[in-house]
Formats: structure tokens, C-alpha cells, sequence
């Protein structure tokens, strides 16, 4: 893998976004890996809905949770994904409105990437950003920097958040992983979450997925 | 005092045993049943308690026993819920007339309260509880929970809600004290938006707990990226 990767630096992160009170990080984790894969088979950035998987995604449970492999194959199902602005987020279920002629970006796949970091990483830089799933242990007070919790306060056995890896690097010394988190820039670095790298904290590398355009 | 024999002649007799601890117990009691209904409410049982001097206030660490009223309102409870004992830590700061709930720690226990004198109760406050409480404390904490609600425009319906929320905010300021002394990286913790947010709260408007719970769609595994 390169030494470091900032997919943010080569146009293929959309905005940070803000779930609210809702439990869709998901389907943040999921429009971010689709909105990376599309702008690097077919060049254009769009910012896609996440309301759509909300409403239109039955398998998962929108504001209480729902899993990216199967939102994959709700995308797949459906026929693809409307852009942010044509199916905008309100966070909070609704009926499902969603217009395949209004679908702009459409998957063919997903996959099951591996758990070894240093081809996590490899991954990463070779075919775009990567949706992984964390335990969210003491990310309600972080304000910045690399977070490196111990391993027992932040289990991999408990998962409770999906993010999306954009990019991995070292700041003196310290190897992270940057990840673009969906409560808002206000929250951590400009909306961004920097957790250490190659320990496997917080169950890091336990869920990393990607669809594939 | 000797914890008297019914419940109701149990609080008159904590009352006049205890001057000195109703405030904060009752302040606790308070805080506890915060955002309950009339009927739902938990009832104090006995009450004993430590007190020590902090700056220029006082921290009361109290054991008490509450006792939770029977459930049988499918709509409050899915299963009927007999009447429980819990045996509960708190630690209420007293400085300048101000409450506040440092800490709160409840469990169901049998209705006898187990003698354990010995227990040093306020590891929460500060980190280490040999270090003085920082002077001026509650007074510190009120400046900067007032930054907080400025700088995140929070607003809140009732003084008592004001109140409860300061508390959290206050318990929140610790714990992520105590995260950040168990970092092992360059991670910086402290007040952010949710600081005045309940972890149950927090988990439970930000979090996802379907992702430890199913696991989820069976995909294929990528190809790993070729040796260059």
C-alpha cells in the first residue's frame, strides 16, 4: 500500500452529512462507498440519498439500524440510487418514493473485504473509499485527534456504528485511519473521526465492505 | 438510625435522623425519577451516607434503597413489573446552595442494604479520588455548560429540564475525562455536541445496535489487490 491515501484530495468524498436523531448510519456508511465507487468507474461525484434507503430499503430498519450488506442488495433490488437533492433526508421513515427513471447511479455487486489491515489499506487506495463498522466507544466526546481507546473499552464484539474509510496515513509516528463519520463537520475534525491503524481498534477491520460498479 | 419497620414510617424516621442528607438525597431522588410519570416515580428507602469537604462545597457519597412502584401498565411496561428494591450510589455536589449529580449508579438488590463501609465510592471524582476537587467546581461547570448551550444553541422547555440536562453535562465532563486518560493515542475528548445527552440517549438516537446483533447479508469476498 502507498505510505499514505486521502481519496479526499482526489474529488471522490461528497460533503460531510448529518443522520440527526436517527440511527441511519447505514446508510451514510453505504451512499459514501457508492458515491466513491461511481466517481471512480464513471468520473462523476454525486452526492446520493440516503432517504431512499431509509424508505425503500424493508430489509433494514432505518432509524434503528440496518446493516450495509444488505443495503447493497437493496440498491441492487431497487435499481439504483437518486441523487441527494431528487430524494432528499428528512431522518425519519417514510414512504417509499423512490423513481427508478430518477435512479442516476446503479451497483452490480458487493463485497466482503479482508480484515488485514495493510491490504485493507492497499484496497483502499487501489479502488476507493471502503464502508466499515465500529464500536463507537468514546466517540460522543471526541474533539480531535487519533483515537486509540483500549482494546477492552472498545470491543470489536460491539459494533455499533458505520463509517466510511476515506483515506489512512500517519501523523508523527502514529499510523490512522481517516473516517468520515455522519453527525455533522461540527462534530470531531470538520466532521471527521482519526482512529489508529493496524491494531484492528474498535473493530475496525471486522465489517469493511464495498459495493462494485 | 435503624431503618424502621413500613416504608412510610421509614421516611419519617430517615427525615429526622438525617437532616444533613435529605437535600442531596432528595436532589438525587429527583434527578432519578426525571421525565417520569406521577404513579411511576421511585420512592426513597433508607439512606446512608458520607460527606467530606471539596473546595467550597460538599460532596454527599450517599447508599440508598428506592423503591420502584409495581408496573402493570402494558403500555409503560411489555411484561408486568413487580415492585423492585434497587440499591443505588450517588455522589451530590452541594456548593453554594447549587445541586449537582456527579454520579449514579443503580442495581436490583435484595431489600437489605449490605454493610460495606469499607467501599470507597467516589472513584468517579475526580479521576483518582486523592486528587481535591477543583476549586469552585459546580461554579466552573455552570460557565461552561453555559458555553455549551450558546455555542450549540441548545434551548430546553423547563428549568427543571435545564437543571437535569446540567447534570448530565456535568457526569458527561467526567466520563470523558476518564476517556481520555485511557486513550493510548493523541486523541483530544471533551465537550462536544452530545455532552448533554444520557448515554442511553446517545446510543440510542446515534447508534446502530443492528450491527453486532445480525449479521447480516453473506457476501463474496473481493480479490486482495495484486503485488505491484
Amino acid at each position: 500500500a502507498p505510505h499514505e491515501w486521502d481519496w479526499r484530495n482526489k474529488g471522490a468524498v461528497t460533503k460531510v452529512k448529518d443522520q440527526g436523531m436517527c440511527g441511519s448510519c447505514w446508510a451514510f456508511s453505504v451512499t459514501g462507498n457508492v458515491e466513491g465507487q461511481w466517481f471512480l468507474k464513471r468520473g462523476a461525484l454525486l452526492s446520493l440519498s440516503e432517504q431512499e434507503l431509509l424508505d425503500c430499503d424493508t430489509v433494514d430498519k432505518a432509524c434503528l439500524g440496518g446493516l450495509p450488506s444488505n443495503a447493497y442488495s437493496a440498491i441492487k433490488t431497487l435499481g439504483g440510487l437518486e441523487t441527494e437533492d431528487d430524494y432528499s433526508y428528512h431522518g425519519h421513515l417514510q414512504t417509499c418514493s423512490f423513481s427508478a427513471k430518477k435512479a442516476r447511479v446503479y451497483i452490480n455487486d458487493s463485497v466482503e473485504l479482508t480484515q488485514n489491515e495493510l491490504k485493507l489499506a492497499a484496497w483502499l487506495a487501489e479502488n476507493g473509499p471502503i464502508s466499515v463498522a465500529i464500536n463507537a466507544f468514546g466517540m460522543q466526546f471526541y474533539r480531535r485527534g487519533i483515537s486509540h481507546p483500549l482494546r477492552p473499552l472498545c470491543s470489536p464484539w460491539f459494533i455499533d456504528h458505520a463509517v466510511l474509510l476515506v483515506g489512512y496515513g500517519n501523523r508523527s509516528d502514529t499510523p490512522f485511519w481517516a473516517i468520515k463519520n455522519s453527525w455533522g463537520s461540527d462534530w470531531g475534525e470538520e466532521g471527521y473521526y482519526y482512529l489508529h491503524r493496524g491494531s484492528g481498534a474498535c473493530g475496525v477491520n471486522t465489517m469493511a465492505s464495498s459495493a462494485v460498479v | 438510625a435503624p431503618a424502621p419497620s413500613s416504608p412510610a414510617a421509614r421516611n419519617e424516621a430517615w427525615v429526622s435522623a438525617f437532616p444533613e442528607l435529605l437535600g442531596p438525597a432528595r436532589y438525587a431522588l429527583e434527578m432519578y425519577n426525571h421525565g417520569r410519570a406521577a404513579g411511576t416515580r421511585a420512592a426513597l428507602g433508607s439512606v446512608r451516607g458520607r460527606v467530606r469537604r471539596a473546595g467550597r462545597g460538599m460532596v454527599y457519597s450517599l447508599k440508598a434503597t428506592l423503591e420502584e412502584p409495581p408496573c402493570n401498565d402494558p403500555t409503560v411496561c411489555q411484561l408486568p413489573v413487580a415492585k423492585k428494591t434497587l440499591l443505588c450510589s450517588f455522589e451530590v455536589l452541594n456548593e453554594l446552595g447549587k445541586h449537582v449529580l456527579l454520579r449514579r449508579n443503580c442495581r436490583p438488590v435484595e431489600t437489605k442494604v449490605t454493610d460495606d463501609r469499607n467501599e470507597t465510592l467516589s472513584s468517579v471524582l475526580p479521576l483518582s479520588n486523592k486528587a481535591p476537587l477543583p476549586q469552585d467546581f459546580s461554579v466552573r461547570m455552570v460557565s461552561i455548560f453555559k458555553e455549551f448551550v450558546t455555542k450549540y444553541n441548545r434551548t430546553y422547555e423547563t428549568k427543571e429540564e435545564a437543571q437535569w440536562r446540567m447534570s448530565v453535562f456535568a457526569s458527561n465532563v467526567i466520563r470523558a475525562q476518564k476517556i481520555q486518560a485511557l486513550d493510548r493515542g493523541t486523541a483530544q475528548y471533551g465537550v462536544t455536541k452530545f455532552s448533554d445527552l444520557t448515554e442511553e440517549e446517545f446510543r440510542t438516537f446515534y447508534l446502530n445496535p443492528l450491527l453486532k446483533e445480525k449479521p447480516g447479508r453473506k457476501m463474496r469476498l473481493a480479490k486482495a489487490v495484486p503485488d505491484p
